[in-house]
């Protein structure tokens, strides 16, 4: 465990629950995309399967508790208890364009053949792209709600700050993850855009919305 | 090469 791993674990927790505070709190999941979250349930979901097989340590088995509980119970709020407010018309990403290639290449490119192995990978994967219906519906709509843009920042830094880790670990301990770095580095570069506007606008005060 | 068995990341 290193300072930046410890952020970015910090900063994945912090986007959860500003997304679940943000829902719960105005009672509505306009803006945020039900796909998304669904496909990030299915990361979690996928990639904890070791906590039925193995033990690492209290902080790893309660984060990884925590993050599966958030990601269920944001879909949960997004399409049952708030589903009033879901803005179904403009979720249209075909996750089915993320969720088969990624699990072609999970089967094709992975540290070992075996099921909770490539299940592992799958979810690396996955969470690179999981983001990708999100930002379509704010491409789509043309605006983000700022407090939707403080999720996205604070998603976007948790990986960054995981770069930041994999270079830590590679120097201090001879650690590296292939699989886990080349995904890291999609996802992060995904959110470039997002942080370029979230600087040039959100920090000072200004509502998102792109041009038109 | 990496360990694949203990994933210690989150």
């Amino acid at each position: 465990m290193n300072i930046f791993r410890l952020a970015g674990d910090l900063s994945h927790l912090a986007a959860i629950i500003i997304l679940l505070l943000k829902i719960w709190k105005t009672r509505s999941c306009a803006g945020i995309s039900g796909k998304s979250q669904i496909l990030f349930a299915l990361v979690f979901t996928t990639r904890y399967l070791d906590l039925l097989t193995s033990f690492i340590s209290l902080y790893n088995t309660f984060m990884k508790v925590v993050y599966i509980g958030c990601a269920y119970a944001t879909v949960y709020l997004i399409y049952m208890k708030f589903k009033a407010t879901y803005d179904g018309n403009h979720d249209t990403f075909r996750v089915e364009f993320l969720v088969v290639p990624v699990g072609g290449l999970a089967f094709l490119v992975n540290h070992d053949f075996s099921p909770l192995e490539i299940l592992w990978t799958f979810s690396i994967y996955l969470e690179s792209v999981a983001i990708l219906p999100q930002l379509f519906l704010i491409s789509k709509t043309g605006e983000a709600e700022t407090i939707t843009t403080h999720y996205l920042f604070c998603l976007g830094v948790y990986r960054a700050l995981y770069l930041f880790n994999w270079i830590w670990r590679f120097y201090f301990e001879g650690f590296f993850d292939m699989i886990a770095i080349v995904a890291g580095v999609v996802q992060t570069i995904l959110y470039c855009d997002f942080f370029y506007l979230y600087v040039t606008k959100v920090l000072k005060g200004k509502k998102l919305s792109l041009p038109a | 090469e990496t360990e694949t068995t203990e994933k210690d990341e989150l």
